[in-house]
């Protein structure tokens, strides 16, 4: 079962202004950055209940903390993997979807089983280093709401599979 | 010896082929042209002088002198333009660099910085700064959003309510920035959103900047009792900085509409397997 009180709490601590200055000991920052990461795990259970019953089916739902470093296991694995954007805000919105990935080419479908265009940005690494490479597409989610769109990885030697047309009737 | 550009059909940004740093943003829509130089700078953290003992510290912002010194006064940079995004990479040092990007449809720039680990090997404290220099005539004055409550008007060397004795003609000119910053010459206004609180300034006409990272040696003895000096290596920060260039007219319109989508920003979920089609009806 999911809580978001362990987080309240959380949030609640760090109103103290050495946690909203920077102004505490090193140790105490280490604290405050313990409390809210260890808060944040029952919100993900939260949150994927709260997905799972919307949307009416139960999935196992993974959170990318560290999506902001190109960092996220989930996308970078081969398998299809389905990518839910919700939108906060009382309007809908577009946003471009960044998510690292293996090599490769990407079939990107939206809530309505249509194609969307996407892209693979491979991103300079310092000499040495594992390249990163990104996929984008433009994701559009309802207000208040939110919007489901599916990844499925492509074998390279089919590559104009990217800007294949969707046929409703293939479909499943 | 091409003049780099990234656009869409609402903005364009050009960049110095000789430097790599960004040199100017056009708004298509309304035709307005601004003359820029962004780059990274740092002022030198004072351990206390012949002034003052106060030191530059976890509560207190107190460079040794007024100029901040470049990262580096160039960017190797590289550009990388697909349909779906265009972006120009500049890398100005071991422990600084930007991605500047544009998206289709997207009326702002974004800025994406990643600074640190800062190095202190020569035993000077450092503190940051993302700095947009132009010809705005902005007669000392500057907007920052202080508090998350109203944008207020700051003026350069004055308080509406006393008379003021500047003592540090940088630190005493810094306000808190919670989601924006702007300077305007009253036809055109060049804003800043920020993806979290830091500080801001005008410190000349025509000139913005942003305090994006700090590493100090001393403390300022005003209680932690320690140097705002992580261990080890440091931090490694990453943020972004979204710039609109709008007529002074138009501004607020824009900037209110994209603060609110920072603030409230699509949430990402995974799920692995293809799994069932979801429609919102």
């Amino acid at each position: 079962s999911g809580d978001s009180a362990p987080l309240n709490e959380a949030m609640a601590v760090l109103q103290h202004h050495d946690a909203v200055s920077g102004t505490s000991r090193q140790h105490v920052a280490n604290d405050y950055a313990r409390q809210l990461s260890a808060g944040w795990g029952p919100c993900e259970v939260l949150v994927s209940n709260a997905l799972a019953r919307l949307s009416g089916s139960k999935l196992d739902f993974a959170f990318c903390r560290e999506l902001n470093v190109s960092v996220c296991p989930p996308s970078r694995r081969p398998a299809p993997f389905q990518v839910v954007i919700y939108n906060p805000l009382g309007r809908k919105v577009d946003q471009m979807v960044r998510l690292p990935v293996s090599e490769g080419t990407f079939l990107v479908k939206d809530p309505n089983g249509k194609t969307v265009p996407s892209d693979v940005l491979v991103l300079p690494s310092p000499p040495g280093q594992e390249q990163t490479s990104e996929l984008l597409f433009s994701a559009s989610a309802p207000a208040l709401g939110f919007s489901i769109y599916s990844v499925t990885r492509i074998p390279s030697r089919h590559p104009k599979a990217r800007t294949q047309q969707y046929d409703p009737k293939k479909s499943n | 010896r091409q003049v780099l550009a990234i656009e869409n059909e609402f903005i364009q940004a050009t960049f110095d082929p000789d430097t790599g740093l960004l040199m100017g943003i056009r708004n298509k829509e309304q035709n307005l042209v601004l003359p820029m130089s962004q780059g990274f700078f740092w002022y030198q953290a004072s351990t206390g002088d012949k002034e003052s003992s106060q030191a530059s510290g976890a509560y207190i912002f107190r460079p040794e002198r007024p100029q901040p010194l470049p990262v580096s006064r160039w960017a190797q940079v590289r550009l990388v333009k697909t349909a779906l995004v265009q972006e120009v990479h500049q890398n100005f040092s071991a422990w600084c660099s930007q991605v500047v990007r544009l998206y289709p449809g997207q009326r702002h720039l974004e800025l994406e910085w990643t600074v640190g680990p800062i190095p202190v090997q020569d035993d000077w404290g450092k503190e940051v700064i993302s700095r947009f220099d132009t010809p705005l005539k902005t007669e000392g004055q500057f907007f920052t959003d202080s508090n998350g409550r109203e944008v207020l008007r700051r003026s350069r060397n004055y308080r509406p309510t006393w008379r003021l004795n500047q003592t540090e003609p940088v630190a005493g000119n810094y306000y808190p920035v919670n989601t924006r910053i702007y300077i305007t010459d009253g036809d055109v206004q060049l804003t800043v959103l920020t993806d979290r609180s830091q500080g801001g300034s005008s410190l000349r006409d025509g000139s913005l900047e942003l305090m994006v990272h700090r590493r100090l040696l001393a403390d300022d003895e005003r209680g932690v009792g320690e140097a705002l000096l992580e261990s080890e290596s440091g931090q490694w920060v990453r943020g972004r900085h979204l710039v609109l260039l709008d007529s002074a007219r138009n501004a607020a319109a824009g900037h209110r509409l994209l603060a609110e989508r920072e603030v409230l920003a699509p949430q990402l979920v995974l799920a692995l397997g293809r799994g069932v089609p979801y429609r919102p009806g």
